[in-house]
C-alpha cells in the first residue's frame, strides 16, 4: 500500500533554488536528500505493485540502490536472481549492467532462452575505498541488457560452481607510471 | 613508438594511453576514420577568500578561483588494465583521493569515464574546487556549447555577453556556465562532446579545451546567505567523496547531434533495475 505522493511532495519543496543548486547548510542541504529517499523508497513499493501485477506473480522485487558502488546484498549472496530492467523511453535501448558478486562464473538466461555473454571482473581498490564496510563483494558481472520500449525485459541469472578465481583471467597490471 | 602508448579498442572507437603519464593521450573514431590528440587530467582551483580588489570569497553561491591557472592533482596516474570480451577497462589512480576508470564497452560508440573524488584534503587550509579538463588541439576560436536544461544548446564565447560590453574581471569565473546534460566545443568538421550524469558547471578556458567541475571543498562562506562555507562535516577520511561518469562522443559535426541527443536522452531516462531472488521464468513482454 502506496503511492507517489511522497515522491512527489519532496519533488514540489525540492524545486526551491536552494534544493537545486545546494545554497542552504548542510544540515538543510542534508534534510532534502532525506526528504527525496524517503519518496523514492515509497515509490519502490509502487513500482513493485505495479511490476507484480503487469507480470502476473507476486515476486520478492528488491531495489539495488548503491549499485555505482558495488553494493548488494542479493546479488552478493544469492545463487540465482533475477534482473529486471525497464525502459521508460520509448524506443528500444541496450544497457550495460554491472552487479557485485561474489562469484567467478555465472550463467545468464534472456527472456528467449539465449545465453548472454557477460565477464566477471574484480571489484577496483578505488570502489572498495569508497564503498568502505557497505559491501563486500569481490567481483563485478558485467553484461549488456537491452529493453523494448517503454517495456521490461527479465534475465535470469545463476552462478555457477566456480573454476578459478576470474582475477588471474582478467587483470593486466601494467608497468608502475611516475606519480 | 608501440612501447610509448597503448590502447584499447571496441568496433568503434580506439582510446590511446601515454605511457609514460598514463594519460588519455588520443581518441579514434573508427567508423570515420577521426584521430584527435586529445589529453585529460584533473585539477584543482584555489578557491578564493576575497583579495584587495574584491572581498567575495568563493563558496555556495559564487564561484571564484584566486589565480586563473588550477593546479594538477598529480603529472600522471598509475594504470591498471582490464580487457575482456564485454568490456575494456583502464583503472587511472592519480592519488588516494582521486581516480578514474576508462571503459569501452562492447559495440558502443561512446568512451565512459567514471570519476571519483574526494574526500577533498583541507588540512593546507586552501578551499579547492576539483575539474576535469580535457585538452584538444581544435581550433574553437574562443567558443564552445552547453546545454540548459537538456534541451536548447547554446553558444557561449568566451568572455563576451550578448546583451551588455562586458569587462571581465573573473577571467575562469566569468566564463563557466550551467552544464545541465551536455558540453562540446568543435572545429568545421570534428566535434568532442562531453555527457553528464548530473547538472555540473563547465567552461571552455583556452581554445581546444573544455572542463567540469567535479567537486568542491571550500572553507569560506561567501556572504550572500548561507552563512556557512560550502563545507561538508568530517575530516579528510570522513568527507564526501563522489563518483560520477562523463560519457565522451567524438564524430564529425555533422552526426554529433544525433549521437549526444539520443545517449543523453537514454542516461537521463536510465533504464530501471529490480532484481528479485530465484530463477522463475524468463518473461518477455510479447
Amino acid at each position: 500500500n502506496a503511492n507517489s505522493s511522497v515522491l512527489r511532495q519532496a519533488m514540489g519543496v525540492a524545486q526551491h533554488h536552494d534544493a537545486v543548486s545546494g545554497t542552504a547548510k548542510q544540515h538543510v542541504t542534508n534534510d532534502y536528500a532525506k526528504q527525496l529517499s524517503a519518496g523514492w523508497d515509497a515509490c519502490q513499493i509502487v513500482i513493485s505493485n505495479a511490476l507484480a501485477s503487469i507480470v502476473g506473480t507476486k515476486e520478492n522485487f528488491i531495489y539495488c540502490t548503491q549499485l555505482n558502488i558495488s553494493v548488494c546484498q542479493l546479488t552478493e549472496a544469492a545463487q540465482t536472481f533475477m534482473v529486471i530492467v525497464y525502459n521508460p523511453l520509448a524506443r528500444p535501448v541496450g544497457w550495460n549492467i554491472r552487479l557485485p558478486v561474489n562469484g567467478s562464473h555465472y550463467a545468464i538466461l534472456s527472456p528467449d532462452g539465449q545465453t548472454v555473454p557477460n565477464e566477471v571482473i574484480p571489484v577496483s581498490s578505488f570502489t572498495r575505498a569508497v564503498r568502505r564496510d557497505r559491501g563486500d563483494a569481490v567481483n563485478e558481472l558485467v553484461f549488456q541488457a537491452s529493453a523494448p520500449p517503454l517495456g521490461y525485459r527479465t534475465y535470469s541469472i545463476s552462478r555457477l560452481p566456480g573454476r578459478g578465481p576470474a582475477r588471474s583471467r582478467a587483470l593486466k597490471r601494467l608497468h608502475d607510471q611516475p606519480g | 613508438t608501440e612501447h610509448l602508448s597503448w590502447a584499447i579498442e571496441n568496433q568503434h572507437l580506439r582510446v590511446v594511453f601515454d605511457s609514460r603519464t598514463g594519460l588519455l593521450k588520443e581518441i579514434e573514431n573508427l567508423d570515420k576514420n577521426i584521430s584527435l590528440p586529445l589529453s585529460q587530467n584533473f585539477f584543482w582551483y584555489n578557491a578564493s577568500i576575497g583579495n584587495q580588489e574584491n572581498s567575495q570569497a568563493s563558496g555556495a553561491y559564487i564561484f571564484r578561483p584566486n589565480t586563473s591557472e588550477p593546479f594538477l592533482i598529480a603529472q600522471g596516474a598509475h594504470l591498471y588494465h582490464v580487457k575482456t570480451g564485454v568490456v575494456q577497462e583502464v583503472y587511472q589512480n592519480f592519488s588516494d583521493w582521486c581516480s578514474q576508470v576508462v571503459r569501452l564497452y562492447d559495440g558502443q560508440p561512446y568512451v565512459e569515464l567514471e570519476w571519483t573524488v574526494g574526500p577533498i584534503p583541507i588540512r593546507d587550509g586552501l578551499g579547492k574546487e576539483i575539474i576535469s579538463r580535457f585538452e584538444t588541439n581544435l581550433q574553437t576560436d574562443g567558443l564552445f556549447y552547453t546545454d540548459s536544461n537538456g534541451r536548447e544548446i547554446l553558444e557561449r564565447r568566451r568572455n563576451y555577453r550578448a546583451t551588455w560590453n562586458l569587462s571581465q574581471t573573473e577571467p575562469v569565473a566569468g566564463n563557466y556556465y550551467p552544464v545541465n546534460s551536455r558540453i562540446y566545443i568543435k572545429d568545421k568538421k570534428v566535434q568532442l562532446t562531453v555527457l553528464t550524469d548530473r547538472s555540473q558547471g563547465g567552461s571552455s578556458i583556452f581554445d581546444g579545451s573544455l572542463e567540469l567541475m567535479v567537486h568542491r571543498r571550500l572553507l569560506h562562506d561567501d556572504a550572500r546567505g548561507v552563512g556557512e562555507p560550502l563545507l561538508e562535516p568530517g575530516d579528510y577520511l570522513n568527507g564526501l567523496v563522489v563518483r560520477g561518469r562523463h560519457l565522451i562522443l567524438l564524430d564529425t559535426v555533422e552526426s554529433s547531434a544525433e549521437q549526444h541527443r539520443l545517449r543523453a536522452q537514454q542516461e537521463y531516462m536510465a533504464p530501471q533495475l529490480v532484481l528479485a531472488p530465484g530463477g522463475g521464468p524468463p518473461y518477455h513482454p510479447g
